[in-house]
């Protein structure tokens, strides 16, 4: 042995870049189970959870370190560029994506340092003039994927082979057939199938409801998947709902999750009346203008970050994988506006992992670091803030139309 | 990266009263600003 290992000439062989990248996969892929088995195990067994479903390709980019890829990337883009590059850099980038440098607030394209600073570019005032009458405007440049009225019973019209509720997204409602307000999700907190024999509402009427939440892909959703995370409901305790005679497990701790710490009333509050809800959904383009400003005058009350997945969110990717915007890293801002309940979310993606907004310091999004603040609600997927401190009058965090609000960084 | 606007407003079809409908369609590119929707 002393001799083998003595005289045993070392020879290195370079492994092919694809060995390592599978490895690294492989390695995130069984991190993911393990975290997921865990959660699963400190929660009560029949919880459902939501994985990425689809054909290879969704499985494929559901092994790889998506976060750690985009952390990298926006590492990458803040090399800071030498200077005689940087003009031509960026205009060879604005002619691959499309970006229109003349709209630029900054023309001096030496001043950019990187790209992530190029990427995050101020623009021109004059070049975006904010529409003044009209009830919404675009929070951003882009393209419009979707828009419309949330339909009865919660479906959002089949939109490029993506047939899916956006209740999902919001609040993952059903049409009972005795709500007194069939649009009103406040009111329908219930779920069926798993033995539930009705639900009472917040308001403290007997809901009747005996549809799904939502269902995409065969798999149910409830306003805890999106409001509080997919699979990380607790058992919150909301005012008042621990002594209605909601139906065990799931379905109460959805709810109890969902509606927060204010309330189910809060959410009852906020919908009344003829009122729809309606719903956009506005895609930016790696060329566009990637801050975005508030379409109306709001009031912001409640901040909800999902430290989520960060697939890509191109239209190609979205009809592959519905469940995307559920899965992706969110910011979702909650508020109400003179007609009543208003909210707008951000969705991150690979290349754009890190959402910024101006008035919430705080927000760390695609980080490493677990957010661990006190007012976090342990297990729920989701880290909360509240901005009433930031008018006592107004009870939040006040927005004016066309406010610049933050953005969306590289990495 | 994408901006998912949710917000509730007055049904369209109320009698006698004006309620919100969009002025732009899927598909249609915009621009930060511009108007999406009018009640």
């Amino acid at each position: 042995l002393n001799t083998a290992w003595k005289d045993t000439p070392v020879k290195w062989y370079p492994i092919p870049v694809g060995l390592g990248i599978a490895f690294l996969g492989f390695k995130h892929y069984t991190t993911v189970i393990d975290r997921e088995r865990k959660s699963a195990d400190a929660t009560d067994s029949d919880r459902h959870e939501i994985h990425p479903t689809g054909p290879w390709q969704v499985r494929i980019l559901s092994t790889l370190p998506l976060k750690a890829l985009s952390r990298l990337w926006g590492k990458f883009n803040e090399i800071p560029l030498p200077v005689f590059l940087r003009p031509a850099g960026f205009k060879l980038y604005a002619w691959v994506f499309g970006v229109n440098i003349p709209e630029a607030k900054n023309q001096d394209l030496k001043s950019y340092r990187n790209l992530a600073e190029f990427f995050y570019r101020e623009i021109d005032p004059a070049t975006r003039p904010i529409h003044s009458s009209a009830a919404i405007v675009s929070p951003s440049d882009g393209k419009v994927l979707m828009l419309g009225e949330v339909r009865e019973g919660g479906r959002v019209e089949n939109v490029k082979g993506m047939t899916y509720s956006l209740d999902a997204l919001l609040s993952g409602h059903g049409e009972p057939s005795t709500s007194p307000n069939p649009a009103s999700p406040a009111v329908l907190f219930a779920r069926d199938g798993e033995g539930a024999t009705g639900a009472t509402s917040p308001g403290g009427e007997v809901v009747q409801s005996h549809e799904e939440f939502a269902r995409i892909n065969g798999i149910s959703y409830t306003v805890g998947e999106l409001f509080s995370g997919v699979d990380q409901a607790t058992s919150h305790k909301a005012d008042g709902l621990e002594d209605q005679s909601l139906p065990p497990g799931e379905a109460k701790r959805d709810v109890a999750a969902a509606v927060g710490p204010k309330g189910a009333s809060w959410f009852r509050s906020q919908i009344d009346g003829a009122k729809r809800l309606y719903f956009a959904v506005v895609y930016l383009a790696p060329g566009d203008y990637h801050r975005f400003h508030s379409p109306t005058e709001w009031v912001v009350e409640t901040r909800r970050h999902f430290a989520g997945e960060l697939f890509s969110v191109s239209p190609y990717l979205q009809a592959l994988l519905p469940s995307l915007f559920i899965l992706n890293e969110r910011v979702v801002l909650l508020g109400r506006w003179r007609y009543g309940f208003f909210s707008m979310t951000p969705v991150g993606a690979t290349n754009v992992g890190s959402i910024v907004l101006n008035f919430d310091r705080e927000l760390r999004t695609n980080s490493l670091a677990k957010d661990t603040r006190a007012d976090t609600l342990e297990g729920h997927g989701y880290a909360e803030a509240h901005y009433q401190l930031a008018s006592k009058l107004l009870a939040g965090h006040p927005l004016r139309r066309g406010e610049e609000m933050g953005g969306f960084r590289l990495g | 990266s994408t901006v998912v606007l949710v917000f509730e407003a007055p049904e369209g079809k109320e009698k006698g009263k004006a309620g919100f409908r969009w002025i732009v369609e899927r598909g249609s590119v915009v621009k930060m600003g511009q108007a999406l929707g009018v009640v």
